[in-house]
């Protein structure tokens, strides 16, 4: 099944 | 101290009502400019944003940074209590260990004084970054909310594809498929029902309909919804409120294996 990506670590990378 | 006069407490309650299954202890994050909260899902798939800005309230006082730590279920069991077109002052010291509501009818001298104990919420605050998203779609809220739960009977994820023929919402599942296509569209008599596509580039992206069917828990707080699409990106779902205020959703995309 697809994942979905942490957003924590889209916020705080960006 | 913190002293928000809201003309309608409905407008409160149901922000907090469309945000409180997805989050469940939040900082209400209080200064001059207004009241804000920034909260991700335990799952760390969603995020809620939230904005008053002062304007919303009259009066609206507030000299220091407060952070309110309030759970929210707690919060809805003390917004029960106030009727919708009551008028809602929320109330705070300047290290305070509780919050204040006031419901004041505005048709009888009824007076309701509830309070809340605070809670220390250790909370890091996301920068959200600036993104030129590659679609933008405004449509009604209420349209949006029916494809949703419409979708949500066959399958558990929606792609949201956007193109130059319109944005097209499909699922697959064990039973079959479903896809509908919106494309622009001007109602002149009824501008809330206008459907307005911007696009700069092709976007296709998978989401859990779970999560949108929650973020559309929104959809009475404001005649339209929009989309913000860029690929490999948080979808951004944002309601607008009067006085430049607003309730955004994060959703991070499915991505295959």
């Amino acid at each position: 099944a697809p994942f979905q990506r942490d957003l924590y670590n889209y916020f705080i990378q960006s | 101290m913190l002293e928000a006069r809201l003309e309608q407490a409905n407008l409160f309650k149901k922000v907090v009502d469309a945000i409180k299954d997805l989050v469940q202890d939040c900082n209400f994050d209080c200064n001059d400019s207004g009241i804000a909260l920034q909260a991700m899902d335990n799952s760390h798939v969603a995020l809620v944003s939230m904005m008053l800005r002062s304007e919303s309230f009259a009066p609206f006082r507030c000299d220091r940074n407060i952070a309110l730590g309030i759970n929210l279920t707690s919060l809805t069991k003390v917004l029960k209590c106030a009727q919708s077109d009551d008028i809602l002052t929320l109330k705070a010291e300047d290290a305070p260990d509780v919050v204040e509501l006031v419901f004041e009818s505005a048709e009888s001298d009824r007076i309701s004084e509830y309070s809340i104990k605070l809670m220390d919420i250790d909370q890091e605050h996301l920068g959200i970054p600036e993104t030129d998203y590659g679609a933008t779609i405004s449509m009604p809220a209420a349209e949006f909310q029916r494809i949703c739960r419409d979708l949500i009977a066959l399958s558990e994820s929606v792609s949201i594809e956007c193109s130059k023929e319109g944005v097209k919402f499909a699922c697959q599942g064990d039973i079959g498929s479903g896809a509908v296509t919106l494309r622009q569209h001007t109602n002149v008599d009824k501008p809330e029902m206008n459907v307005e596509i911007n696009m700069s580039e092709p976007v296709s992206l998978t989401f859990s309909l779970k999560y949108l069917v929650n973020f559309c828990k929104a959809s009475g707080l404001s005649n339209q919804v929009r989309l913000c699409l860029s690929n490999e990106v948080p979808l951004l779902v944002e309601y607008s409120l009067a006085n430049n205020s607003h309730l955004r959703f994060y959703l991070a995309p499915k991505i295959g294996d």
